[in-house]
């Protein structure tokens, strides 16, 4: 463990932590996809069951991920679900899915399920933003706290960058999958990130140019 | 280099 990741699990977890209180404060889930909280259960799901102890905070982590994403679906689709909007949630998600099932299929670390579900989350993971992220353009515009739920996000795979390079350094290990799919991970917040820090951090609300 | 074993990242 080093502080770069250790700063981007933190990340990972305020994210979910600003997303509920998103949903609590304006009781709503008005601006975000379900189809991106959907994918990251799928995520989720597909890399945790393996049942690798590597010690309490991995444990606790992987429940805590499994357990969150799990409930904030149960509230956008049952407690709040009259403030969800599916028409404008409008990306074909069997189009992220299939290939990412290709990709695990194709590069993985050893043809197993266990290994093969490992690949496929960690593909998924690196696209399941784009139904949120191409909600926001759709809509052209942002709540400032959903704003910040991405830029947290974001900055956890961001973070687990300078965490490789360093564990490269220290270890002598490289992860290609991981770093592959985490480099493209990043890459689709860039957008975001240049509007959220040229506006939404001067206080101003995050829109789009028309 | 060698692949991280174990998958330990989250």
């Amino acid at each position: 463990m080093n502080l770069f990741r250790l700063f981007g699990d933190l990340s990972h977890l305020a994210s979910i932590f600003i997303l509920l209180h998103k949903i609590y404060t304006t009781r709503s889930c008005r601006g975000i996809s379900f189809k991106t909280q959907a994918l990251y259960v799928a995520v989720f799901v597909s890399r945790y069951i393996d049942f690798t102890y590597i010690s309490v905070y991995n444990t606790l982590m992987k429940l805590f991920f499994i357990g969150s994403s799990c409930y904030i679906l149960y509230l956008m689709r049952i407690k709040y679900r009259p403030t969800h909007d599916p028409s404008i949630d409008t990306f074909r998600v069997e189009y992220l899915v299939g290939p990412c099932v290709l990709l695990g299929l194709i590069f993985n670390y050893q043809f197993t399920v266990i290994e093969v579900l490992w690949s496929f989350s960690i593909f998924l993971e690196s696209v399941a933003i784009l139904p949120q992220l191409f909600m926001l353009q759709r809509t052209g515009e942002a709540e400032t706290i959903t704003t910040h739920y991405l830029a947290a996000l974001g900055a956890y795979r961001a973070l687990y960058i300078p965490n490789w390079i360093y564990r490269y350094f220290t270890e002598g290990t490289v992860d290609p999958i991981a770093v592959t799919a985490g480099l493209v991970q990043t890459g689709l917040y860039l957008d975001f990130f240049y509007v959220y820090f040229t506006k939404v951090m001067q206080g101003q609300k995050f829109e789009l140019p028309a | 280099t060698e692949v991280p074993v174990g998958h330990d990242e989250l």
